[in-house]
């Protein structure tokens, strides 16, 4: 199932097999630049390490510990486990720059060891978590909270604008410090934060062309910018499939005639905090180009993420795409606007 | 005081294996969701 993430205590699983956004950070003295996902779906900072041997390290740029003259090196390990295989670092800190801004005595993660080679593939290095600490396995301040303490942003509050487009201008933008208002259009829909680890959030309920409403007394979702599609628990999922005549592949994803687009039901409603998020079948179906053939995939993602507030839904990126985000520390509500 | 982040779009990891034809090799390989279905049954019903 593409784009889990659980969380059970000690043990995470992490795939960014969907991420699609990315920027640049630098870490140490003289700095040395990555490529990372800004996930809010997670709390850590990793990069590679240069120490690390494995395949799935062959490409990525590696953080060289030893060519920072800023470089603490923290002696704890961490391990992430994964059905097949584990992940293995260390911490340390160290200065971090992120658009000219720069953050001192920073934890964050190299990892030594990484199973699999989807990271091959990948055209980031690492991850940076925008979650709250809560979800952090690095004892330490998270990024955004180390650059709140240290009183480096105007407002605790951090806003991203994903564009659909390819090569548009800007592709994406992540906002720290505040909001861009000509990036969306007001009025700003606030709903508070129901559990402080990712940014988690009431949906009111979700509609499908008018009929079957989903989720009638409400659910938990959350807002994840790591994520690509918009993800459900696994019943409510493939009922949604069916009534947009979505039909699996072997890999787990929905695939739809591309041809019978304009047959498709124009409207699915997302209602957040009593206003109605819409999604139109353009907007929700995701087209990819196969050579010269093109494919049209289903946005929805059946996943069965548990919490104890009961099965979890995300707003990935179809949902972000059309709906700017801000992300409020201070009174711990997530914002959304029109883009 | 506002600290803006270029970011930039990319086919997905996933777009890219399935453009090259590797990704049910990739996918029976590194069997992504193991953990989950694994352990599914822990965690109480609902």
């Amino acid at each position: 199932t593409p784009s889990l993430r659980l969380g059970r205590s000690s043990e995470k699983i992490y795939n960014f097999m969907d991420a699609q956004y990315y920027g640049d950070i630098a870490l140490g003295t003289p700095e040395q630049n990555f490529s990372v996902v800004f996930d809010t779906g997670s709390s850590d900072l990793w990069v590679p390490s240069a120490y690390c041997v494995t395949e799935a390290c062959a490409l990525p740029k590696r953080f060289k510990a030893f060519k920072s003259t800023s470089f603490l090196h923290d002696g704890r390990q961490f391990g992430i486990n994964y059905g097949s295989g584990h992940l293995l670092g260390v911490m340390g800190r160290d200065y971090l720059m992120v658009a000219g801004m720069m953050v001192k005595r920073q934890e964050f993660r190299e990892s030594v060891y990484e199973p699999g080679t989807a990271f091959l593939k990948a055209r980031f290095d690492g991850v940076l978590g925008l979650g709250y600490p809560a979800l952090a396995e690095i004892l330490g301040n998270p990024v955004f909270d180390n650059m709140l303490a240290q009183n480096l942003l105007d407002k605790p509050i951090f806003s991203f604008y994903l564009s659909r487009k390819l090569n548009g201008s800007p592709e994406g933008e992540l906002l720290l410090g505040g909001t861009d208002e000509r990036l969306y259009d007001l009025p700003i829909n606030w709903l508070p934060v129901t559990a402080k680890a990712y940014w988690q959030i009431k949906i009111d309920s979700v509609v499908v062309q008018g009929v079957n409403p989903f989720c009638p007394h409400g659910c938990q979702a959350i807002v994840d910018t790591g994520t690509s599609l918009i993800t459900g628990p696994t019943d409510d999922i493939l009922d949604i499939q069916q009534l947009i005549g979505a039909t699996p592949t072997n890999f787990g994803e929905f695939i739809v005639d591309c041809a019978r687009l304009s047959n498709f039901p124009q409207h699915q409603h997302f209602v957040l905090g009593g206003k109605e998020y819409t999604l139109t079948s353009d907007q929700y179906i995701r087209k990819e180009m196969l050579g010269d053939r093109k494919l049209c995939f289903s946005g929805f993602q059946a996943v069965d993420m548990i919490s104890s507030e009961g099965p979890l839904w995300i707003l990935g990126d179809v949902f972000l795409t059309q709906y700017y985000s801000i992300f409020d520390r201070g009174q711990d509500r997530v914002g959304f606007a029109i883009a | 005081a506002l600290i803006r982040v270029p970011l930039r779009k990319v086919p997905t990891i996933r777009s890219q294996l399935r453009s090259e034809g590797l990704l049910q090799d990739f996918l029976v390989e590194n069997r992504p969701d193991m953990f989950s279905r694994r352990y599914a049954q822990c965690f109480p019903a609902g």
